[in-house]
């Protein structure tokens, strides 16, 4: 899940 | 998404879409710096590594094709259009950009969230962005005169980056475990580079006078 959250920023 | 990263994500589509509008339509790429462009086709291409493989939103996927494309199509304009190649000035934007990228690459291979190819493309990346605007700024320097839609491309540019840091601050107040220091970082440095440009960037504007940077 964590990286999924960091990466859904353009 | 909140509303400091939604107005970043648009403060940078509208820099993209500034650029664009003005080589497309005066076929002329006066005072824009190749290298940053460059720059930031490379940032785009190591940062969206994951467009195929994660779908997180249409949102996302959408913006993430719409910066590919147009950062790709902005270096396509400034190296091979016919007309708009002829007003790219080499001899003045002569920043050697490879002295960003590796040691952009070194650092991400040492300092980063996970050691894996893609966390660390995504976070040479980051680096990347934060000093890609270089080029343009030095070559804002020597040319001196600032057209204004160059002028608002960098500062539209600018601007995004310090609402995202509004977008992190919010987030690491309204969610748990949200903390990302080397994206908090890059992107401060990122902004801090901006600060002498936004300097007189309003002091042009205030005064109402053309924007011209010291030399």
């Amino acid at each position: 899940y964590q990286t999924r959250a960091t990466k859904d920023e353009l | 998404m909140n509303i400091f990263r939604f107005a970043g994500d648009m403060t940078h589509l509208a820099s993209v879409l500034v650029l664009l509008l003005k080589i497309h339509t005066i076929k002329s790429c006066a005072g824009i710096s190749l290298k940053t462009q460059e720059l930031y086709a490379l940032v785009f291409a190591t940062r969206y590594l994951d467009l195929f493989t994660d779908y997180i939103s249409l949102y996302n996927t959408l913006m993430k094709l719409i910066f590919l494309g147009s950062s790709f199509s902005i270096v396509w304009y400034i190296r091979y259009h016919k007309i708009v190649r002829r007003s790219y000035d080499k001899d003045q934007d002569t920043f050697r950009h490879y002295f960003l990228v590796l040691p952009c690459l070194l650092l991400a291979l040492l300092i980063n969230e996970k050691f894996t190819f893609r966390e660390v493309m995504w976070t040479f990346s980051l680096y990347l962005e934060a000093v890609a605007i270089l080029p343009q700024l030095v070559l804002l320097q020597r040319t001196r005169n600032i057209d204004n839609l160059t002028g608002q491309y960098v500062f539209l540019l600018g601007a995004y980056r310090a609402l995202y840091i509004l977008n992190w601050i919010y987030r690491y107040f309204t969610e748990p475990h949200y903390v990302h220091w080397i994206t908090w970082i890059s992107g401060l440095v990122q902004t801090l580079l901006y600060a002498d440009f936004f300097y007189y960037y309003f002091q042009s504007w205030k005064n109402n006078v053309k924007l011209e940077l010291p030399a």
